[in-house]
């Protein structure tokens, strides 16, 4: 059971802390940040790591694609270019398996998922986000989540996640649907559809533990003015992400880059 | 009494409400975002707004100068160009405005400080911060403030702030110094040195006012975790920031545009 995520967003936006929060695994050890003197990277780079690790009773050996550069230059024209080649290479890569005789061990390193990393504003997307998801957004499911929600009261997460949403809609970019299950029990049915509500995920990332005022310990971050609970569906969608990418949708995500992304770049580059 | 504040970074670091919260009125009406049909800007806009209010029984005539677009754009590398432009062009008139027979009346629309906003990423300077620093440091008080810093926990402001200081002095960027007076009273240098010791400031800001759980009533931000007080020292910096672009230090300000950042220009200027 192979599955690979791709997390796309500027430098401190919390995607480390993020994954190692999703997969309750250090699978990023904590940065260690280049000195003051060091010189900047020019180029986008992409680096994965993988893992085995045990999901609801499953063994998963989860990849995670990392785009260390994305946003973070003065001129970020190109930013996108090196992650959408990354993403064809995978493409390449499983079509020259598919070719082979011999197609018994296929092995699956295409990306199913690319988390993108929007900057949490207030106001709307950036130029450089829709720049990105326009170009990507046929080569991979995207799942925008808003990164560092705490920095969000409620009712500012409602307006933008509007705005974010009419923005997507506006520039025609296509985000991963969760599919909602009309056949199923009414349990699962009302669960799809409270997870497809909250899109797009306001999440807050943690891999420390801290004490609440009431004497809890959570996963969370500690601040003079309270503490506030990833796991906590009062404080924001972490756990919503967290079934929708681990529980519930593992599976969409594989198929329907299977079925659908690379079909669709295998028949463009073929006629081609 | 004139005083002109140039604001400075991208798109939803909370600078129009810092600015109405530094100088408790409503200078910025609250922002009617374009709509997701709008286009885009493509260049760095230079606006400027006065208002007259009273500062400790002094009036005040004060210019707030924004620059809406800074850090905006995919490609910023002109981002600057603007800005730079903008301050020698008001270098100019006072030029001009010396050179008259008649100056009895010379207006200062000069910037005497431009508040520099760093995105609280918890890493370190972003390229473009230093790129505009670096291009705009000996033409104006440069004042860096770490936005939005009720993103950050205590730790990670003081880590992120040895960070910010040591990636200006690499660049050998000069920011404004907060003079301390030995020959005050103890308690001006202990309030001057307090306040030098928490630059760059990490400030809250906030127009609205909101209810803390033991029923006080402030400017803050309301999360479901608790409440953020912008006038508490405990939650953050902004007092300090006023005390020091308001009160301690508002004529140094003016006195180090006019005696060394202004006539530095006009030399250059006049020997070119
Ligand atoms: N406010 C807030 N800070 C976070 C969150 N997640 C991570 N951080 C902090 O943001 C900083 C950057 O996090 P990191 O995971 O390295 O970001 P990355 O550069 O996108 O990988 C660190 O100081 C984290 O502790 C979050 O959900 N909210
Ligand atoms: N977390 C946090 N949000 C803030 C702060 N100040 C303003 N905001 C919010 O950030 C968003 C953008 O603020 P705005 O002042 O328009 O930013 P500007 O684009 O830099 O002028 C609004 O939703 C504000 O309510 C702050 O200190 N902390």
């Amino acid at each position: 059971f192979q599955f690979t995520a791709m997390v796309v967003g500027e430098s401190g936006l919390g995607k480390s802390t993020l994954i190692n929060t999703l997969f309750n695994t250090q699978l990023y050890p904590r940065k260690v940040p280049l000195p003051p003197s060091a010189e900047r990277p020019k180029t986008v780079a992409i680096e994965s790591i993988t893992a085995d690790i045990e999901e609801n009773g499953v063994r998963l050996r989860l990849t995670v694609v990392d785009t260390p550069g994305f946003g973070d230059f003065v001129d970020n024209d190109e930013s996108w270019k090196p992650i959408l080649e990354n993403i064809e290479a995978r493409f390449d890569e499983y079509l020259e398996q598919e070719n082979r005789v011999n197609r018994q061990k296929i092995v699956d390193n295409r990306v199913h998922a690319c988390l993108y990393f929007i900057q949490p504003t207030g106001h709307s997307l950036k130029q450089l986000d829709i720049e990105f998801m326009r170009r990507l957004h046929t080569k991979v499911n995207l799942i925008p989540v808003i990164a560092k929600a705490d920095t969000l009261t409620d009712e500012e997460i409602v307006s933008f996640k509007q705005r974010v949403l009419s923005d997507i809609a506006e520039h025609n970019i296509r985000i991963f649907q969760a599919p909602i299950y009309e056949n199923e029990d009414e349990e699962t049915v009302a669960e799809t559809e409270e997870i497809a509500s909250k899109i797009p995920f306001a999440v807050v990332g943690s891999d420390q533990e801290v004490d609440t005022p009431d004497g809890r310990t959570v996963r969370g971050r500690s601040y003079p003015w309270g503490v506030v609970e990833v796991d906590n569906e009062d404080h924001c969608d972490f756990v919503k992400l967290r079934q929708m990418l681990v529980r519930t949708y593992m599976e969409e995500l594989r198929e329907h880059t299977n079925l659908h992304l690379y079909e669709n770049w295998r028949s463009e580059k073929l006629h081609a």
